[in-house]
């Protein structure tokens, strides 16, 4: 993933 | 995903399908914003470019999808199919005042200066004012039908029941993101007014009218 985090959310 | 992360995600769906299908049964966009619902197709079209470099769920792809599916489908119903009856008239907010400061504000304001990281949290800032042209749309004719109020309300809840998912992913997963939770305080606090009309006149079963 390029982000620090996954975003999961939406 | 807990309770409040679903009954947002459920919410949300739900404003869309109440949407569509008043605009649908009654062959009419009145008293809609069209520039509310460009807005939210710039919304997710911003955000959800992570379709292709990203894979969360099944779960969360096809949300993603339907949501980019929705607010394209709403903006062909309102500005091509029914076009005869958008309310153009009292629909003169002026979004570059709120689309422009987003850019800024995502530009200076976010989590790594990369393409998609900026274009995400212009999403998150931009969805946060969104509504604002279809709010004032409601206070310039000072009123609304009761399905513009039900769709109003859920997709006001949506944002409110993710604060109470951010609220509960803090405490059991210790996972919290500033720059969403702030927006998604700013965009409930907008409906604050509205949700405080919709439970006091149109559960009563009285129209959404605006004091003069």
């Amino acid at each position: 993933l390029k982000g620090k985090y996954l975003k999961d959310e939406l | 995903m807990n309770i409040f992360r679903l009954l947002g995600d459920l919410s949300h769906v739900l404003a869309i399908l109440i949407l569509l299908l008043k605009i649908w049964k009654t062959r009419s966009c009145a008293g809609i914003s069209g520039r509310s619902q460009l807005l939210f197709a710039i919304v997710y079209t911003a955000r959800y470019l992570d379709l292709f470099t990203s894979f969360v769920s099944p779960y969360n792809s096809i949300m993603k999808i339907l949501f980019i599916a929705a607010s394209y489908g709403t903006i062909y119903l309102m500005f091509m199919k029914f076009k005869a009856t958008y309310d153009h008239n009292h629909d003169t907010f002026r979004i570059e005042f709120l689309v422009l400061p987003c850019i800024v504000l995502a530009l200076a304001v976010n989590h790594e200066f990369s393409p998609l990281e900026i274009l995400w949290t212009f999403s998150i800032y931009l969805e946060s004012v969104a509504i604002l042209p279809q709010l004032f749309m409601v206070s310039k004719t000072g009123e609304a039908e009761s399905i513009t109020s039900h769709y109003l309300f859920a997709l006001g809840s949506y944002r409110a029941l993710y604060l109470l998912n951010w609220v509960y992913r803090y405490y059991a997963e210790n996972h919290y993101d500033w720059i969403a939770i702030v927006a998604g305080i700013v965009q409930t606090v907008l409906y604050c007014d509205f949700f405080y009309l919709y439970i006091t006149k149109v559960l009563k079963g009285k129209k959404l009218q605006l004091p003069a």
